[in-house]
């Protein structure tokens, strides 16, 4: 059980949220 | 059948037994997902965190917002009441938690608390210091290493620079802040146990 934030779904809402910042960043 | 869920990230650590493990793990987490999200925009607000890579992003949040909520969240653990305020706003007492099942994670929680809200802290120092929780180079997964590096030394600098200035004979707490560090790297194992125990068991 390496990872909980993976397993638990909690990466899922770290990657959305950030999602507004990796836009920017592609762009 | 678990009848109880003592995370504050939660509005009430009361769980309905008719409900599936998934059901509740869906409610805990509609819960916790706000102030998860309030830990990201924190991170994109630290100078340089948003010029990592975003696989070296994920990795840092991944790896600390459970630590960065810890610290975050010290202010619902009143330690002279021994009490702990819930998502609800309701208070539930130390005595009344550990009957449902809370162990040693909520006492080395209420031992982290008071000795991190003893230092007395600034918001500004208190919001560096989460910084360099966060941007930790040691973190499993990280494919720039050197470049998280960087921005440690750099956020630790910064703390250094502030306690000093803010506390100039006391600069013992940078000392102590530092030791704060694996405290939460031991609360943070503690948790994730707790959460395999959910999902084996949930």
């Amino acid at each position: 059980f390496s990872d909980p934030a993976s397993n638990l779904g909690l990466e899922d809402i770290i990657r959305k949220a950030l999602m507004g910042n990796m836009e920017e960043k592609q762009e | 059948n678990r009848m109880h869920l003592v995370c504050p990230m939660n509005t009430s650590p009361y769980v309905d037994p008719q409900k599936s493990g998934h059901s509740i793990w869906e409610e805990f987490s509609m819960s916790f997902t706000p102030a998860v999200r309030e830990v990201v925009e924190f991170a994109k607000r630290i100078p340089g965190f948003k010029d990592l890579s975003q696989h070296d992003q994920v990795s840092l949040l991944k790896a600390g917002t459970f630590e960065v909520l810890v610290v975050r969240f010290t202010s619902l653990f009143n330690v002279k009441e021994r009490t702990v305020t819930f998502l609800s706003g309701r208070k539930y007492s130390v005595e009344a938690l550990r009957s449902m099942g809370a162990g040693d994670l909520l006492n080395s929680m209420f031992d982290f608390t008071e000795k991190l809200q003893a230092l007395n802290l600034s918001e500004e120092e208190m919001s560096l210091f989460t910084a360099v929780v966060l941007v930790s180079a040691d973190r499993s997964g990280l494919e720039n290493v050197n470049s998280v590096e960087a921005l440690q030394e750099t956020l630790i600098r910064a703390l250094r620079s502030l306690i000093t200035k803010n506390h100039p004979n006391e600069i013992a707490i940078f000392t102590k802040l530092l030791l704060k560090l694996p405290d939460l790297r031991s609360l943070n194992n503690m948790h994730s146990e707790q959460l395999l125990a959910f999902k084996v068991h949930p």
